[in-house]
């Protein structure tokens, strides 16, 4: 989990620096960073009202901050935001947005305000990074510290998985099946750009994806 | 009832 957790945290970490460093974010998808706050947002709801370890209250600031950060760069910033492929961005987010909703609704654990918000955004994660690898399909050369970012962003889940078989194995009746099949299914959409990465970081060429 | 492992993970 804590493999997990960094590499989220460099992912971030890696697209700021990139924003910052090339006052840059061509390649970006603005519609991913968005969906990336709303899950943030709409999951660390319970930041003020339940803790659990200074830790995860410190990961969950960083999260939503980092998260606010970049789409403010990406949204206001003159240089940066001249540099958005906005023509290029063009999802329907609202295609992945109602969908969680109406099935955060209908399957979660409890019938709740807090507890839908949270499952609508396990749902929503799992699909939030479509935005992103749209566009890199569509981008002819995807610059490196892009495609490191969505391979960080993909190993993130897919350590997840490892952490949840642990857990189940070592704890007494640790379940979790919305958060299972959510982190399941966001894995599997990254199977195709790791494929491509993995090639194109052996032969030591940029990243380009087949359309 | 809440379990204890609930919603502590990111």
């Amino acid at each position: 989990r804590e493999a997990g957790d960094m590499t989220h945290l460099f992912s971030i970490i890696v697209l700021l620096l990139k924003i910052n460093a090339t006052k840059s974010c061509s390649g970006v998808s603005l519609k991913t960073q968005e969906l990336y706050l709303l899950v943030f947002v709409t999951r660390y709801l319970d930041l003020f009202q339940s803790y659990i370890s200074l830790y995860n209250s410190c990961m969950k600031f960083i999260f939503i901050v980092s998260s606010g950060c970049i789409i403010g760069y990406m949204r206001k910033h003159k240089v940066v935001s001249q540099t958005y492929d906005a023509e290029q961005d063009t999802f329907r987010v609202a295609f992945l947005v109602w969908p969680s909703f109406l099935l955060a609704a209908v399957i979660n654990q409890k019938l709740s305000v807090m507890e839908i918000l949270w499952t609508f955004s396990i749902y929503l994660e799992s699909v939030a990074i479509l935005p992103q690898l749209v566009l890199l399909q569509r981008t002819k050369n995807v610059d490196n510290l892009t495609s490191n970012y969505v391979f960080l962003l993909g190993s993130y889940r897919g350590l997840y998985l490892l952490n949840w078989i642990y857990r189940c194995l070592t704890e007494e009746g640790y379940r979790q099946w919305i958060v299972w099949i959510s982190g399941l299914l966001q894995t599997a959409i990254y199977c195709d750009f790791f494929y491509y990465y993995l090639k194109s970081w052996r032969k030591n060429e940029r990243l380009s994806l087949p359309s | 009832r809440r379990k204890s492992w609930d919603h502590d993970e990111l």
